[in-house]
C-alpha cells in the first residue's frame, strides 16, 4: 500500500487501494475462479463517475491560470477514462462468459488504472495547490527584499499595510498544509519555520521602527540598521525553507535513500 | 473543492464494484 502525501489523498485513495489489493489476492488465490457476478450496473456507477470528474477536470484545467496544471492534469484524466473503458469491456465479456479470464484480467487493470489515473490527478491538483501557497510566500519575500530601504515612518506604514495581509495569508495557508501532511518530519519541519516568523514579524517591524527613528532625529544607525538586515535575513531563510519543505514529497525521499 | 468530491465518487464506485466483483471469488478462496 502506498503512502498517500496528505490526509485528503489517502481518504479518498486508500479504501479503494485496499479494495485493489484484495481483487488481485483474490483473483490469484482463486486462480479459474467463481463465475463472476453480472457487473454491468457497478460498472455503469464508475462511467458516470468517471464521465462526472472528466467534465469537471476540464472546467478546472480551462479555468486555471497554473500553466503546469494545464500541462499535466490531461494525461491523468485521459488515463481514468481509459480505465473506465476497459471496466466496460470487462463487464461486457463477463456477461458472456462469466468465467472468462481475459475479462477478470481487464478488471483489474481497469481498477488499477482508475486507482493511478485518480491519483496522478488528486496529485496533480495537489501541487497546483501547493504552487499558490508558494507564490504568497514570495510576495512575502518580495516585501522582505524592500525593507532594507525604508527610512521614513510614512513608508514603515505602507510596508506593515501591504507585508500584514500576505503574512497573515501565508501563516493560515502553511498552517492548514502543515496539518494536512501524513509526514511527520515535514510537518514539524514547517510548524517550526512558521512559529519563527510569527516571533520574528513583530520583532522586524519594532526594529524598522528603531531605525526610522534614529534616521529622523539624525542619530548613528549603523546597529540598528544591522539588527534590521539579521532580522530581514531570518525571516528570507525561514520563508525559503517553507518553500522547500512544500515542495519535498515522500517519493523526494525514497531517493535520497 | 468540487474536483476532490467527483473523484472521491469515483473511488467509492470503483471500490463498489471491486467489492462486488470480489465477493463471488472469496467464496472459492
Amino acid at each position: 500500500m502506498p503512502t498517500f502525501h496528505t490526509k485528503t489523498i489517502a481518504g479518498i485513495l486508500e479504501p479503494v487501494a485496499q479494495q485493489v489489493s484484495r481483487l488481485v489476492i483474490l483473483h490469484e488465490e482463486a486462480e479459474d475462479g467463481n463465475a463472476m457476478p453480472d457487473l454491468e450496473r457497478p460498472v455503469q456507477g464508475v462511467s458516470k463517475a468517471v464521465a462526472n470528474l472528466v467534465k469537471v477536470g476540464r472546467d478546472t484545467i480551462n479555468s486555471s491560470n497554473d500553466q503546469i496544471l494545464r500541462q499535466d492534469m490531461p494525461a491523468s484524466l485521459q488515463r481514468v477514462e481509459r480505465a473506465s473503458h476497459l471496466l466496460e469491456e470487462a463487464s461486457a465479456m463477463l456477461k458472456i462468459d462469466p468465467y472468462s479470464q481475459p475479462a477478470r484480467k481487464k478488471l483489474i487493470e481497469g481498477s488499477r488504472g482508475i486507482l493511478q489515473g485518480t491519483s496522478l490527478l488528486l496529485t496533480c491538483f495537489d501541487e497546483s495547490e501547493v504552487r499558490k501557497i508558494i507564490r504568497e510566500c514570495k510576495k512575502v519575500l518580495d516585501y522582505l527584499a524592500v525593507a532594507e530601504v525604508i527610512d521614513s515612518m510614512e513608508d514603515l506604514v505602507q510596508f506593515v499595510k501591504d507585508l500584514s495581509p500576505c503574512l497573515t495569508k501565508v501563516s493560515r495557508d502553511v498552517d492548514y498544509r502543515e496539518k494536512e501532511l501524513t509526514h511527520q518530519v515535514h510537518r514539524e519541519m514547517l510548524s517550526r519555520s512558521l512559529e519563527s516568523i510569527k516571533t520574528l514579524a513583530p520583532v522586524l517591524i519594532c526594529a524598522m521602527k528603531i531605525y526610522v527613528q534614529l534616521v529622523a532625529q539624525g542619530k548613528t544607525e549603523h546597529e540598528a540598521a544591522e539588527n534590521r538586515n539579521y532580522l530581514v535575513h531570518r525571516m528570507t531563510d525561514e520563508i525559503n525553507e517553507i518553500i522547500r519543505v512544500l515542495q519535498l514529497t515522500t517519493y523526494d525521499e525514497d531517493e535520497w535513500e | 473543492e468540487i474536483i476532490l468530491e467527483a473523484a472521491k465518487s469515483i473511488t467509492q464506485a470503483t471500490a463498489m464494484l471491486i467489492r462486488a466483483a470480489s465477493n463471488a471469488q472469496k467464496e472459492l478462496v
